[in-house]
């Protein structure tokens, strides 16, 4: 059991291109900002990392997701008090700024639970999408059921990464409490629904292309 | 020249059981622990990446599927000139992995990652 490499203990500049990729990512490097992720996001992300690949990390050949980058962004939330009466109504912002250019968006989907148990009733959830123009709301309907009770509504065509004004995606998590009102249930807040961008990234390998600058594009 | 072939095939003949210290893929199981990135990676906990040793043989035999500059090299050390060194042992296939990431901004990343696990060696 070797003690971990203390990062500092990694090369100043690194040569080999996956330290320089996980370099870039490494907590304390410029950037890093929030705190990890924890909760459903992570669960739903663990859960679909073990049907993708084994214990090893290698991709299960049965199992492919189409693709070989997924990325979950998480809400950022506008505070105040959600809830009115049974209605809870939380205006949702993901931030999308700053993909990297070699990954391409296949698809998008908001992954939400549109029904929740309650001690006294269930909470039923829907998303708005809030056009950046006075255009009506559009209410998102599922497009999958994935598992475990999470729903998938395709957010696609409302996305194009790389144009300035579509880098942000802005929601609406609606739910309503069903059932007897009464006990500790109006507090009960559902976790922010997370975006997933499916993603090809047509760099086969992990050189940076200013690394390599005269090196045929793999 | 038969008479060095012939001396050669001799050893080419005892080297047909492929020594120990011939060209071979070895395991090296290794957690992103070890290497100081579990902070960010989340999954796999530990992958195997495998690595290439050993003396590549003064015949190259057809499994290590050597490109032909291997064949002439090899011949080169041994029949020419023996400061022209023998061809190296290296891998020949590679699978990818699939790694989990927490990313700077908080969020989450599943990316395949190509050429992370040596699987076959070769002689070039």
């Amino acid at each position: 059991n070797q003690s971990p490499l203390p990062l500092g203990s990694l090369p100043a500049v690194p040569t080999l291109p996956l330290l320089q990729a996980l370099q870039m990512r490494a907590p304390g490097s410029p950037g890093w900002r929030v705190e990890p992720p924890s909760g459903q996001p992570l669960r739903y992300m663990l859960n679909l990392y073990r049907r993708a690949a084994d214990r090893e990390g290698r991709p299960r050949r049965s199992r492919s997701l189409g693709t070989n980058t997924i990325r979950l962004v998480q809400a950022s939330s506008h505070g105040g008090q959600p809830w009115a009466g049974r209605w809870y109504l939380q205006a949702l912002t993901y931030y999308l700024e700053g993909q990297p250019e070699a990954e391409h968006l296949l698809r998008a989907t908001v992954v939400y639970l549109p029904s929740l148990s309650l001690a006294h009733g269930r909470l039923l959830c829907a998303l708005e999408l809030v056009a950046a123009s006075e255009a009506p709301r559009v209410l998102l309907s599922p497009t999958a059921h994935p598992r475990h009770g999470w729903a998938e509504a395709d957010v696609t065509p409302y996305l194009v990464l790389g144009n300035s004004s579509m880098e942000i995606l802005a929601l609406r998590h609606v739910c309503v409490r069903a059932g007897r009102a009464g006990g500790h249930d109006a507090l009960v807040a559902p976790s922010h629904p997370f975006l997933l961008l499916y993603l090809n990234d047509t760099q086969a390998g992990l050189a940076p292309p200013a690394a390599e600058p005269h090196r045929h594009r793999r | 020249d038969t008479g060095t072939l012939a001396h050669d095939l001799s050893n080419y003949l005892r080297e047909q059981g492929g020594e120990k210290s011939d060209c071979s893929l070895h395991p090296f199981p290794v957690s992103f622990a070890q290497l100081g990135w579990d902070h960010w990676i989340i999954a796999p906990h530990r992958y195997d990446p495998h690595y290439c040793k050993g003396t590549c043989p003064h015949l190259l035999r057809y499994d290590y599927h050597p490109p032909n500059h291997a064949v002439v090299q090899s011949f080169v050390h041994q029949l020419v000139d023996a400061s022209v060194p023998r061809p190296s042992c290296v891998p020949y296939r590679y699978s990818p992995i699939s790694v989990l990431m927490i990313e700077p901004n908080g969020g989450i990343l599943y990316k395949e990652y190509e050429n992370m696990i040596a699987e076959s060696c070769t002689c070039r």
